[in-house]
């Protein structure tokens, strides 16, 4: 049975995308298989994996909305090992389409036992969050054990971190008990500036062993690679940025007695 | 009447809140009337803008779902001639509570027109949207004639641009006639790597006239002031950010032959 992970933080652009993407490739660069899964309607982990929009015929909508098998919309990214559910705009109806159906927030978590036969050849699933707290976040919340949160190294996003965190203990208390956090990740920190300081000592400060040792440098190799349609651990892996996450892929790996 | 502009752009993090607060605060300080409309459940221009979380006894939230009046809700903010409908963690259930109003897209806008003879004294309504195009920010674009679009200089806001212009022109067409895009504005520009100018050169050959000749340089001192609950132009008014934002102010009066 894999690990499902989501990567979740309302706030915008703090690097969920990015951190999906190149954790999922140092994962899959140590012999893991994995399953990602794109549920956020700007499709950012879909592109960043090498599929352009024309090959995304079938997506996470046909699985939420639709009820298709996992197996018949999962294909294969630019990375040797992992798979992926892309996404693209049609998932921004699934709230009011899915309104009216009493286990709304539970289609992906259903999915997931209905078809738990084919999930078995995966060693993690990792699911890229939109910037919010609606229905497609919280189906990834409960239909995951564990949540990584990218904390970008800045005021507001340490503003929100508070309601995130209360967001993920009420759908831990009310659907899915097993929902853990599984770390806190700070990203785009940079050593030049006294707010990448100050916000770290903070959060270490907050959460404790929560947060990860490694941290994600600004690197703009790391922003570079999407125009490629590569991880940046494929477009630069000598980067800063590319050795930041092969590092969290190794504490990861440590975290989840996986090694 | 006052212009309403809306400052919208569903990919996250790339300068919505900073942009409002700072083009507002520009604005107030060459003497125009200024409401702003915090209609983001993370409530970041509400923080921005000096108004704690204990302060926001009334919201957005309340305009929208119980319908009181404007008045009401407006509060002073840390800037002088402007006044503020703060936000908080409310606004997030405003999906589902609204879902069965046939008029649920218009809540702003029916607001707007009730209110006409409040609004009246203001010169400018500024609307800080979340990073998505739902209830919330279909309500901005429909109450709304102008479409600010803070474009961040990276890969993933540029390929998120034609999503957005195509739900403007959904509005436009379906709901709101008058709605028009004001311009885009290039934010978080770094001159020293070469995205940022690929960025601007694809914008201005696909949008032309649109984008803004003015372009938000990354300043450290944008991102620092939110932590003193004060606007960059106060927390700093020298720093390149502040200048920046001023010359926006100065060519959005332009624009709008408000000189
Ligand atoms: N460590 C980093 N250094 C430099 N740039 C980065 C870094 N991490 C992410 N970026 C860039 O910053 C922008 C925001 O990152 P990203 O899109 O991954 O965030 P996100 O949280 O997924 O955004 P959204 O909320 O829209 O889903 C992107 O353009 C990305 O390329
Ligand atoms: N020009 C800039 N230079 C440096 N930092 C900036 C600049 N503009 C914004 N920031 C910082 O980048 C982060 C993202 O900006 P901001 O929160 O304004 O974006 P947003 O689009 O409103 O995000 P969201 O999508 O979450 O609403 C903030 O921490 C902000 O302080
Ligand atoms: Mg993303
Ligand atoms: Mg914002």
């Amino acid at each position: 049975e894999p690990k499902v992970i989501a990567v979740a933080n309302q706030k915008g652009g703090v690097g969920k995308t990015t951190t999906t993407i190149n954790l999922a490739t140092a994962l899959a660069a140590v012999g893991r298989r994995i399953l990602m899964i794109d549920i956020d309607p700007q499709g950012n982990a879909s592109t960043g994996l090498g599929v352009s929009t024309q090959d995304r015929e079938k997506t996470t909508y046909d699985l939420l909305v639709s009820g298709e098998d996992i197996a018949d919309i999962a294909q294969e990214t630019i990375v040797p090992g992992m798979m992926i559910l892309p996404a693209n705009s049609d998932l921004s109806s699934v709230d009011i389409e899915l309104f009216s159906d009493k286990r709304r927030v539970m289609r992906l978590k259903d999915a997931f036992e209905k078809q738990a036969d084919y999930l078995s050849q995966y060693d993690y699933v990792l699911i890229d969050c939109p910037p919010s707290l609606n229905l497609l976040t919280i189906n990834s919340l409960v239909a995951a054990k564990h949540v990584l949160v990218p904390l970008q190294c800045e005021f507001f996003a340490l503003e929100g971190l508070s309601q995130l965190m209360l967001s993920i203990r009420e759908v831990r208390q009310s659907i899915n008990p097993a929902l853990t956090i599984q770390g806190v990740v700070l990203t785009m920190f940079d050593q030049r500036n006294n707010l990448s300081r100050d916000v770290e000592k903070d959060v270490r400060e907050n959460f404790g062993e929560l947060v990860y040792k490694t941290i994600i440098p600004r690197n703009v190799r790391l922003s570079e690679a999407p125009s490629f349609s590569l991880p940046a651990l494929i477009y630069d892996h000598r980067s800063a940025g590319s050795v930041a996450y092969q590092k969290l892929a190794a504490e990861l790996l440590q975290r989840m007695k996986d090694t």
